[in-house]
């Protein structure tokens, strides 16, 4: 397995996006590129990642691999890389490490980092192919300053959405605060719309603890996707045109 | 309350 990304800044916004949400995991390798499927430790969300070998400067897998890693160390060893370093991922059939090449692109200097693999169990979930009720589109940055604003005003937080708004609401011992974001269009700046397909209306409320875990990947999009259906588990999507995607999936809160 | 449910409540081991 070879794969070679001509910026490093790309794969540390990745890890920096998952790392605190999830410790250790398995990325799966094959010839259409890289993955990982994980949950967090309580069971509550999970994180695929993919990273298509389209995205790549150069990509290379004979043979199916899953490469268990603690993302903590794989943050360790890409902050030696400089944004604009180039980095190589090396990883034999058989071999218990996996190693990182980072180069600059003057090629005066080149570092190389050799990490341990861990034996990790990872147990896969399958994702069923949902006809959301409600899809909405909207700058990464607005949600992630939505989700830290009412996360001073409560745990949970209530995101309802309508045809044309789409609102966010908390309480907490303090008080309440509500958020309501409406649709608007933008043909010169399709990063700052705001689109909400609406089938049927929809209610839920999620652990802002989450959501804010969720946001990190905000460097990675200028746009994110909430995708959700009542009684079901809300999918936050932060595609990378031509690289990939991260989706996390969040259990709701339901009263019994 | 309303009650936290689990991701394995909706996505089953595949």
């Amino acid at each position: 397995f070879e794969a070679k990304w001509d910026h490093a800044s790309t794969l540390k916004k990745v890890i920096d996006a998952v790392k605190d949400l999830i410790g250790d995991t398995s990325w799966d390798c094959t010839n259409t590129g890289m993955s990982l499927q994980s949950m967090d430790s309580s069971h509550v969300a999970l994180v695929h990642v993919l990273l298509k070998s389209e995205g790549f400067e150069s990509y290379r897998c004979d043979r199916n691999v899953s490469m268990g890693i603690s993302l903590n160390s794989m943050a360790k060893v890409l902050k030696c890389a400089g944004n604009d370093d180039s980095v190589t991922l090396r990883h034999e059939s058989e071999s218990s490490v996996v190693n990182f090449a980072f180069e600059s692109h003057k090629e005066e200097r080149v570092s190389e980092f050799e990490l341990k693999l861990m034996n990790i169990d990872t147990e896969h979930l399958g994702i069923p192919e949902t006809e959301y009720d409600s899809i909405i589109k909207m700058p990464s940055a607005d949600l992630r300053r939505t989700c830290a604003d009412l996360s001073q005003f409560g745990d949970s937080v209530t995101i309802s959405c309508a045809k044309s708004d789409v609102r966010f609401e908390t309480s907490g011992d303090i008080g309440t605060g509500n958020v309501r974001l409406s649709a608007r269009g933008s043909s010169d700046k399709p990063e700052t719309e705001i689109a909400i397909e609406m089938i049927n209306p929809v209610s839920l409320t999620f652990a802002l603890k989450y959501l804010n875990f969720f946001t990190k990947a905000a460097p990675l999009s200028d746009t994110v996707k909430l995708c959700m259906s009542n009684n079901h588990p809300l999918c936050v999507e932060f595609p990378m045109p031509e690289v990939g995607y991260i989706r996390y999936y969040l259990a709701p809160k339901i009263d019994e | 309350m309303a009650q936290q449910k689990s991701i394995m409540n909706y996505f089953k081991a595949s």
